[in-house]
């Protein structure tokens, strides 16, 4: 759910996150 | 095995440590934590500035290759990076109430959290209940509290009190907390302290992209805020951890997207891409905490809990 594509870039998704943990 | 020296600064103590070239953050921080005795370590971390922009060091990679200043020995201040909900249900061991004591008090008095004058007083009460114990007029003779630090500055300018007056103030109040114990009077002063508006809220300056207005981004426990510039108390805008559905960078620009899809997606700029870095990096880590707390506690959790109450009450015994 934490990404980064480069080092310019990141992403971190809240619902893929609470999905993994469920 | 080679090694470098590490120096670490808590809020009551100063440490030397011999690390291995080789080490990652993570076993530092755990290497402080034992030394330390801590054990709610999620909420610390390892904060060290460079070029002006405060950053924690990040547990996965090697010390040595992260961007940490070239000093001997390296400097590093362990302190809470992540505020809880509720301190009273969140803090269990004595030690992490005692360290979130200090840093909350210090950011009181340096005026990064704003207090009203009645508050600070009321909190300086329990400052000096926690470092004196129980009033005793025979012993606390006029004159005690001249070497402490215990009013913000600002506070001090804003009345025509002299420094004994202010002692008297603070004094009454001191002498109602007959019976408070060190840890007691540390969470009363916690308790009072995480209602103010400032409180445990990591500020960013930042620039809308349209019409260039200069905001502030507020990351905390809760969620994220934006609050104008001139307004650090309550936000304009936020956005609850759960109401989020992602956040992302590129570059100096930074999206948060609102888990419904007709609000309106959020985009701004802030200074340098490594301060986007550390909002992420904050985010993350208080989201994190943000499901944690609403899942059934770890096995680790409960069991610390059953020891707090436990000390607790054999405390209350004692005392």
């Amino acid at each position: 759910y934490f990404a980064r594509k480069a080092n310019h870039k990141g992403s971190y998704s809240l619902v893929d996150a609470l999905k993994s943990k469920v | 095995p080679k090694t470098f020296k590490v120096q670490v600064i808590t809020m009551d103590a100063e440490m030397e440590f011999s690390c291995e070239m080789k080490w990652k953050g993570k076993d530092l921080f755990d290497l402080v934590c034992r030394t330390l005795g801590l054990r709610e370590t999620w909420f610390f971390g390892l904060q060290y500035t460079i070029k002006g922009v405060c950053a924690w060091l990040k547990m996965e990679k090697k010390v040595l290759e992260q961007e940490i200043p070239k000093e001997d020995p390296v400097k590093f201040h362990f302190l809470a990076k992540f505020y809880p909900e509720k301190v009273e249900e969140e803090l269990l061991q004595e030690i992490t109430q005692h360290l979130f004591f200090l840093q909350v008090k210090k950011q009181i008095l340096d005026e990064e959290i704003y207090c009203s004058p009645e508050v600070t007083v009321l909190l300086a009460s329990y400052a000096v209940q926690a470092k004196y114990g129980d009033y005793d007029p025979a012993f606390h003779k006029p004159g005690f509290l001249a070497q402490d630090e215990l009013l913000p500055k600002r506070v001090l300018k804003q009345y025509q009190m002299t420094v004994h007056m202010w002692e008297e103030k603070i004094t009454a109040w001191y002498a109602e907390h007959r019976g408070i114990a060190r840890d007691e009077a540390e969470m009363n002063y916690l308790k009072i302290a995480q209602d103010l508006a400032m409180y445990g809220v990591n500020y960013f300056s930042i620039e809308q992209n349209k019409n260039h207005t200069d905001l502030l981004l507020g990351v905390d426990a809760k969620g994220i805020h934006v609050y104008s510039i001139d307004n650090r108390f309550s936000p304009n805008k936020s956005f609850e951890w759960s109401a989020i559905r992602n956040i992302s960078y590129s570059e100096k620009e930074l999206t948060i997207k609102p888990l419904d899809k007709k609000a309106e997606v959020f985009k701004f700029f802030s200074s340098q891409l490594k301060v986007n870095k550390l909002i992420l990096q904050l985010c993350i880590g208080n989201h994190d905490l943000f499901m944690k707390r609403r899942r059934v506690d770890s096995i680790e959790i409960q069991q610390m809990k059953a020891q707090a109450k436990e000390e607790k009450a054999r405390k209350k015994m004692e005392h």
